[in-house]
């Protein structure tokens, strides 16, 4: 453990914490893409099944647990509680367009040709393209909440943190998984635009509005 | 390739 991965999952706990308290306090999910999180629920339940496997850490095991828990309660909010609010005109990004192709690419490129592996590796790529349909949404309504901006921000944050946790791991473990690596690059690489937007609007306390 | 990659990482 080192102090860029523990930041970046501090970070990616804040930021799942931020949308579930965003949707439970607000009783909405205006905004909110639903198609993400239900492409994030699977990311952790294909990447987490080890759970039931293998004991890694208390630290490993509980952030598992709490990931995969928000992720479906943030899911049931959206699908069930607060479906009234859901926009899903606006949510209309074709995820099967994202899961068929890196569906395809885990059974192709791989560390070995096993289940639980190329579950692990589907989870990876997915993850760097759960984003897109959020993305896709805000770029579509114009406009963003700004606490759902925050929301991305820590989201996008995280991953760009791991990079450098490989980085640090690279020199002084030599470990690298290039699969990680490749795809959190990729993943990072699409909040960029974000990230523009959010450092030269949210943080000097204008809203997040895009040219529509 | 059957390097044994850890997966601690969350």
């Amino acid at each position: 453990m080192n102090i860029f991965r523990l930041t970046g999952d501090l970070s990616h706990l804040a930021a799942i914490i931020i949308l579930l308290l965003k949707i439970w306090k607000s009783r909405s999910c205006a905004g909110i893409s639903g198609k993400s999180q239900i492409l994030f629920a699977i990311v952790f339940t294909t990447r987490y099944l080890d759970l039931l496997s293998t004991f890694i850490s208390l630290y490993n095991s509980c952030m598992k647990v709490i990931y995969i828990g928000c992720a479906y309660a943030t899911v049931y909010m959206i699908y069930m509680k607060f479906r009234a609010t859901y926009d899903g005109n606006h949510d209309s990004f074709r995820v099967e367009f994202l899961v068929v192709p890196v569906g395809g690419l885990a059974v192709l490129i791989n560390h070995d040709f096993s289940f639980m592996e190329i579950l692990w590796t589907f989870s990876i790529y997915l993850e760097s393209v759960a984003i897109l349909p959020q993305l896709f949404m805000i770029s579509k309504t114009g406009e963003a909440e700004t606490i759902t901006t925050h929301y991305l921000f820590c989201l996008g944050l995280y991953r760009a943190l791991y990079i450098f946790n490989w980085v640090w791991r690279f020199y002084f473990e030599g470990f690298f998984d290039l699969i990680a690596i490749v795809a959190g690059v990729v993943q990072t690489i699409l909040y960029c635009d974000f990230f523009y937007l959010y450092v030269t609007k949210v943080l000097k306390g204008k809203k997040l509005s895009l040219p529509a | 390739m059957d390097e044994d990659f850890d997966k601690d990482e969350l």
